[in-house]
């Protein structure tokens, strides 16, 4: 999965 | 972590926070869309619903703690302890078309077709148009309250901070996410109209009134 997925934000 | 970020979530944790305190000091809800703080309470649940699977960081964990309590303890004080001073008479606006197109849209666009990034997703479109029952409910009474006012400024303001969080990161990282950008845009465009009666006249110690 790209990164876009890893939702870090709030 | 940039500025805008820090800012924007600043923003949203004191609009959180000036609401809660607003209906306990005064221990009344008037003026209050009942029906927003629940959309909001079905954003943050079904968007951090990684919250114990997916550790980012303790601020991370610590803030989607303090929105998920804060917005249910939110509504539990507008439809339990203080439901007499709640108006249902103004607060109409049907919920059932911000959620239903917000879940349909989920479900045919979004970045990955599992089920916790279409409730991510799903809780992204919700976000864009929750507030509207609030603005609607401004609308009818045709004033709000200066501390409702407050909390709408730093609610509106927070998205406008991660709009530029988003324009910050696309230049420095090359990072981009196409549905949060264009619904917050939209969530912060939903504001455009308050956010110009509340510097001309809020700011100018008027109470905030809608011309009727």
């Amino acid at each position: 999965h790209d990164k876009r997925l890893f939702h870090d934000e709030l | 972590m940039n500025v805008f970020r820090f800012l924007g979530d600043l923003s949203h944790l004191v609009a959180i926070v000036i609401l809660l305190l607003k209906i306990w000091k005064t221990r009344s809800c008037s003026g209050i869309s009942g029906r927003s703080q629940i959309l909001f309470a079905i954003v943050f649940t079904t968007r951090y619903l990684d919250l114990f699977s997916n550790f980012i960081s303790v601020y991370n964990t610590s803030m989607k703690i303090v929105y998920i309590t804060c917005s249910y303890a939110t509504v539990y004080l507008i439809y339990g302890k203080f439901k007499a001073t709640y108006d249902f008479n103004h607060d109409t606006f049907r919920i059932e078309f911000l959620l239903v197109p917000s879940a349909i849209l989920a479900f045919l666009v979004n970045h990955d077709f599992s089920p916790l990034e279409i409730l991510w997703t799903f809780s992204i479109y919700l976000e864009s148009v929750a507030i509207l029952p609030q603005l609607f409910l401004v609308s009818k009474t045709g004033e709000a309250e200066t501390i409702t006012s407050h909390y709408l400024f730093a609610l509106g303001s927070y998205r406008l901070l991660y709009l530029l969080n988003w324009l910050w990161r696309y230049f420095s990282q090359g990072f981009y996410d196409l549905i949060a950008l264009l619904s917050g845009i939209l969530q912060t465009v939903l504001y455009c109209d308050f956010f110009y009666l509340y510097i001309s006249k809020v700011l100018k110690g008027k109470k905030l009134s809608l011309p009727a």
